[in-house]
């Protein structure tokens, strides 16, 4: 098995920014079929996290603004990194993705458990 | 690598019966800590699927009846499957989880993408 890095089996992110409301986040989780979608400020800096998960807390408990949802400690990698790092750190926060970042913290992708896991079907 | 089947990392189901209601669904996601709950009937026998993902749709929809989310033509797997078979039903329909059912579609379990890149991780 050659070693494989994030940089190899990152995509694009669905991105959003932390003024916009939950049903418009919940909108474009649908519109674009993912289940992530990382939080930016107008520069690209990563600033959060939302999943369906959260959406589906604000179903649970009744909460209408993003900012109350938003994941804001996030668990990220580097493209540099190799895929087993990356899955004994979704496995240590129970997470299914990580936003891919620069050392200043902009966005340069996401990994999910889903792209790291079609690594098993070649 | 030594063969891997669905039986070695499946996992016990979260389930809902058809008559709950989203609001209901939503709290169990949240409680359970899971994106996957199996619709099931009173005999335990699959009759679709609810993700985090369909409770975010019911928001973006404005929609509030539970079998209007609910999946049901379900993509499943049996426990003696090989882990490659599953990596390209889940890749062919992109999905993250497959119920584990026996000839009579009884839940035996759930294998999600999570579990499977796990695997890549030891
Ligand atoms: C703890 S997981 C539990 C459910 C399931 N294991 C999953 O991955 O969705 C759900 C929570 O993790 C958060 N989350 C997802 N990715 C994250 C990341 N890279 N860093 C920090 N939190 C993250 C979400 O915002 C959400 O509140
Ligand atoms: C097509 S996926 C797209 C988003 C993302 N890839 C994911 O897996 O959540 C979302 C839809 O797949 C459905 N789904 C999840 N697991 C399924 C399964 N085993 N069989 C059929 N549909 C499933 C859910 O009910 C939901 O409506």
């Amino acid at each position: 098995k050659e070693a494989v890095f994030v940089q190899n089996i990152m995509i694009p992110t669905v991105t959003c920014n932390i003024d916009e409301d939950t049903e418009t986040v919940a909108r474009r989780i649908i519109e674009k079929n993912v289940n992530h979608v990382v939080v930016v400020d107008d520069g690209g800096i990563l600033k959060g996290i939302v999943t369906s998960f959260d959406i589906t807390k604000a179903v649970a408990k009744k909460e209408e603004k993003l900012s109350n949802v938003v994941t804001r400690q996030v668990v990220t990698a580097s493209p540099e990194e190799p895929i087993d790092s990356c899955v004994r750190k979704l496995k240590k926060h129970d997470i299914s993705a990580l936003p891919v970042v620069d050392s200043e913290k902009k966005i340069l992708g996401i990994v999910t458990s889903e792209q790291i896991s079609r690594l098993l079907g070649e």
